[in-house]
């Protein structure tokens, strides 16, 4: 499903150069799950940008379903980044403004339901994390790990075949987060792909494999 | 150092009135350090701003160094703050179009030193949490744990008497996490009032106190 070839990412810093990934190979079929561990810097939340069609890489192929995504253009990527794929943030990235249902019903705006109907969804995969009655708070009304949820949620309401996850647990206390972690169990079972990047090892236990990132590298 | 009596914090959702705090009664002794654990939504976060003097309680009464806070106007709140207390905030808020070491700089507007002085003060503080060659990164050029490594020198630059700090290690791999830890230790061990917010019961462990927060309410 997804396979990086020799992907690599350099920032600029003013002057500088900062390669945060260096040439990263990597194969994952459908329907498994992954986990991402290294320390802090080491180019996870790149790799995942990548992934997630967030970012383009500065070297290297990406054959996502076979194609090429480099001979994709940018509306083209949205298309596939909205109907194909949910992501969740390490900054949750909700929109202020706007309260828990209407963050989580976002990515469905191009689908075509109705309003009525697009509320619904919302509000099934709000209750799925334990957030039904916040359902009207704004996103600055929840705490920390309701925000984590509500990214969570929307994360899923528009049924992606491949699910990444940047440290989905980070801000929940343990029974919170493993309660997130059946659900994302629940969509591997039913043929999605998992990815998360996590710094709990006991949570990378749970994955079909676990890779580990060096300084932009994959290492054993 | 620290005297809570009966604080309670009530929001308001639309109609809806919140009780987030219900009557909290809590003593902090200078130089003690104190986890706060407690589920998602509890509560933790709401009771770390009212004891960092960013958010006043809806009842009940704070004492600070004996002086009851209520009494005190906005601007010598503001004062008290800059001085007296370090905070980690768990989304950490730094200033987008800043670099690294202004954010961790920020807390020293109003002290005497000149700017030369204030970037060599950011500096050593960044050289502590491991971030020294990412001082002229602006904060989204920052990896999520880079950004609360940031969060954690900023809130230690004005020499505050108490650092509280809201799920200090949430972003960060075990070996880092554990240099950030080792720093509040310090930080105690010279004095400093330590108060962290943490779901990890292996941290809690580590603190001289801990108290557990459920629906608002400190529990045994
Ligand atoms: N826009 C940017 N410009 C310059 N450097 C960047 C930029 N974005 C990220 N970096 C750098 O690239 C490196 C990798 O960042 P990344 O966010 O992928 O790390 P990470 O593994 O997710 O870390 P964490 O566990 O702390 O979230 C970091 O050293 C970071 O400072
Ligand atoms: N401005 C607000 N308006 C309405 N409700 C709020 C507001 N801020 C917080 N709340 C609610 O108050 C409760 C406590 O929030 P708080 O941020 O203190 O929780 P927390 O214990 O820090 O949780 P977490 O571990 O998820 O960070 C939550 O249920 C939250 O939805
Ligand atoms: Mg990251
Ligand atoms: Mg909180």
């Amino acid at each position: 499903l997804i396979e990086l070839e020799g992907i690599s990412k350099t920032y600029k810093t003013g002057k500088i150069s900062f390669e945060a990934l260096r040439g990263v190979d990597l194969k994952i079929e459908k329907g498994e799950s992954l986990s991402i561990i290294g320390p802090s810097g080491s180019g996870k939340s790149t790799l995942m940008h990548i992934i997630g069609l967030l970012d383009k890489p500065t070297k290297g192929n990406y054959l996502l379903d076979g194609k090429n995504i480099n001979r994709h253009n940018s509306n083209k990527l949205a298309v596939l980044r909205n109907q194909k794929i949910g992501f969740v943030f390490q900054s949750f990235h909700l929109l202020q403004g706007s309260t828990a249902w209407e963050n989580v019903a976002l990515p469905l705006a191009y689908s075509r339901k109705n309003n009525k109907q697009k509320k619904e969804k919302a509000m099934k995969y709000l209750d799925l994390v334990g957030l039904k009655r916040w359902a009207s708070h704004k996103s600055n009304e929840l705490s920390g790990g309701q925000m984590q949820r509500v990214a969570i949620a929307r994360s899923l309401v528009n049924d992606p075949e491949i699910i990444l996850a940047d440290e989905p647990t980070g801000n929940l206390d343990s029974k919170t987060g493993e309660e997130i972690l059946k659900i994302l169990e629940e969509q591997k079972q039913r043929g999605i792909t998992v990815i998360l990047v996590t710094h709990d090892p006991e949570i990378s236990k749970r994955t079909d494999k676990t890779i580990k990132i060096l300084d932009g590298n994959i290492v054993k």
